[in-house]
């Protein structure tokens, strides 16, 4: 949006600033940025558009590298198991068929377990990704225990020698605190079943999501603990800048991204294409 | 809450004497944070700060013998003004079947949305028929037929293989043939830059011939609300907005852009997972909710 060799102006700041906030990176991490840009200025005299995009870039990809961090699935002597969290409709259902068949592709074994057990139609639609990545799909009928599905799965894949459960839960708003200790008794019982898991809390989030973003990432992790995150919806035009606020709060890993709604539209999460996509 | 800030820095000002237009931009800064801070898109900030800037320095507030709770009031009638200054009512008056057509972006609430207004619309003594149009989501049809088993709303059997525009013939054609009166179309979710999608999108309008196409909106939108609500504007023409989700701490603020830069009005919000979690837009409500 801005052209090249334009120089240094009060209306260009502005229009960075624009850019960064209409990237949902939020007033506070814009503000910050700019303030590091403005005394860049100063200090290392840069004058022409091309030359603040590029701080702002690397002032960015300063944040995010540090949390490019690809899910590793190591090989254990037990199911390495991950648990799929976050607010309603925000991609979870999909992104695990997505990453069942990304593994079955890797040659791993791979179980599913449907733990929304409240939703309409959501254990059939767990099915049917299931199929689509060709792996099983352990569930129960709707209403059941969310817990006592994740129980099952686990079962199963110790005693079938499956590699890898992937537990998909029921979309929740944090601020549902019974929800929460629904989540928090999931996770309890999948470590007592198998010590060790679950390997990877996966909080799947929505790139067309603003602010609240944070505040999700921040009552998940209280009250859970979140090893990783997965931003969807990244072929919209929404650029999901709140990311960055997200890691430079908790420091979370970035795993994956959501680029689409086939089951191949799942891409490792690489800083410096997100950044270039950001600025 | 802003209210609270405002007071206290008008306050402090009252100690140091006069207002100043200085003063005045200095508490804008505030509102505008606020405002970013609470998802409203970057240029409905803009102009509604420079609104609000032309009435903080008129005699109205800097004249007064209480400036600050003037300015408040300034903010408040300004965001009630941009929000629509009542609740919209849903417009089904047409020859039966009237037909509503539910859009949106992915994981928007539009189906589980579809079910609250059957049974909201049925409550008000109307006869719902819920169309699933949607064939391309994993048990999407599934879905909406068990919210329709869970009220007792007719439903259409959509056969998967069907095209959404074949379905809302039949399913008018049925609506007519059971005497019901209202049919709510769910729609795929789709991306507004999905060109074949919105295209897709303009053929079932066309063949619906919708009197309600109402934008499904999560609450919890970003910047990005905007250029998605004039997109779908753009292609069919939207006659009002759900805001959904907003049972949650998300302030909402992609309500506020939304109706200012495409002055669809805001009808109903949806206030949680249970079908009965509906209910009419209040903007006095949603003033409030930005503004805390
Ligand atoms: N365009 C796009 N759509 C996506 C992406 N990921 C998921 N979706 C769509 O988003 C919608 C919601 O996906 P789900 O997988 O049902 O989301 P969820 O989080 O499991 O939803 P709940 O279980 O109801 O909370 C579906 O229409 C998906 O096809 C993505 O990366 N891009
Ligand atoms: N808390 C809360 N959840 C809601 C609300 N409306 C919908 N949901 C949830 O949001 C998720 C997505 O709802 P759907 O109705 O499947 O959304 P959709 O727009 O039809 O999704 P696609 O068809 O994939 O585009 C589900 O988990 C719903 O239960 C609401 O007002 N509050
Ligand atoms: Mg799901
Ligand atoms: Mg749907």
């Amino acid at each position: 949006l801005l052209p090249k060799g334009r120089q240094v102006d009060a209306a260009l700041l502005e229009e960075l600033e624009e850019a960064l906030v209409t990237s949902d990176l939020g007033v506070k991490t814009a503000v910050e940025l700019m303030t590091g840009l403005g005394a860049a200025v100063k200090r290392e005299g840069l004058e022409s558009a091309e030359d603040l995009k590029a701080y702002l870039r690397r002032a960015i990809l300063e944040i995010l590298q540090p949390v490019e961090k690809p899910l590793e699935v190591p090989r254990l002597d037990r199911p390495w198991v991950l648990l799929a969290l976050g607010v309603n409709g925000t991609g979870k259902t999909t992104t695990i068929g997505k990453i069942a068949l990304r593994l079955r592709q890797q040659g791993r074994s791979v179980l599913l377990a449907a733990a929304d057990t409240f939703r309409a139609a959501a254990i059939q639609q767990l099915e049917i990704w299931g199929q689509r990545a060709g792996v099983e799909v352990i569930k129960h009928q709707e209403g059941a225990d969310p817990s006592a599905v994740a129980f099952d799965a686990i079962k199963a894949a110790q005693s079938r020698g499956v590699e890898v459960v992937i537990i998909d839960t029921a979309g929740r708003l944090h601020t549902r605190v019974n929800l929460m200790e629904e989540l928090k008794k999931v996770k309890r019982i999948v470590a007592r079943e198998q010590p060790g898991a679950p390997d990877e809390v996966l909080l799947v989030l929505d790139a067309t999501t603003g602010q609240n973003a944070l505040a999700q990432a921040k009552t998940f992790h209280e009250a859970i603990g979140i090893t990783g995150l997965c931003l969807t919806k990244l072929d919209g035009t929404a650029k999901g800048g709140i990311v960055i606020a997200i890691s430079r709060e908790f420091g979370i890993p970035i795993r994956l991204i959501g680029v689409g709604e086939q089951i191949e539209d799942l891409q490792t999460f690489r800083a410096e294409e997100f950044v270039r996509a950001l600025i | 809450s802003l209210t609270e800030k405002l007071t206290e820095t008008f306050k402090k000002l009252r100690g140091q004497g006069r207002i100043t237009e200085r003063n005045i931009d200095d508490t804008l800064k505030e509102v505008r944070a606020h405002f970013l801070e609470a998802d409203v898109n970057y240029k409905v900030t803009k102009d509604f700060i420079v609104a609000v800037k032309a009435r903080a320095l008129g005699a109205e507030v800097m004249q007064s013998l209480n400036p600050g709770q003037q300015f408040v009031k300034i903010v408040h009638q300004e965001m009630v003004r941009l929000l629509g200054e009542e609740a919209a009512p849903l417009n089904l008056a047409a020859a039966p079947p009237a037909a509503v057509m539910l859009v949106g972006l992915q994981g928007s609430g539009k189906t589980t949305t579809a079910g609250k207004l059957a049974l909201y619309l049925r409550k008000q003594g109307r006869s719902p028929y819920l169309v699933p149009a949607d064939v391309q989501r994993p048990a999407a049809i599934d879905q909406l037929k068990i919210l329709a088993g869970q009220i007792q709303v007719p439903v259409f059997d959509t056969r998967p293989e069907q095209n959404p525009v074949e379905i809302c013939r039949e399913a008018r054609q049925a609506a007519r043939v059971q005497g019901l009166d209202t049919m709510l179309i769910d729609t795929a979710g789709r991306l507004h830059v999905d060109a074949p999608l919105m295209e897709e999108l303009k053929r079932i309008k066309a063949e619906a011939k919708p009197v309600e196409v109402l934008l499904v909106a999560d609450a919890m939108t970003g910047q990005d609300a905007v250029t998605v609500a004039e997109a779908f504007h753009q292609a069919v023409g939207l006659t009002g907005l759900i805001l959904t989700k907003l049972d949650g701490d998300a302030r909402g603020g992609a309500a506020l852009s939304i109706k200012s830069v495409t002055g669809t009005p805001i009808k109903l919000v949806g206030l949680g997972e249970k079908l009965e979690a509906i209910e009419p837009f209040y903007p006095e409500r949603m003033a409030s909710r930005i503004l805390d």
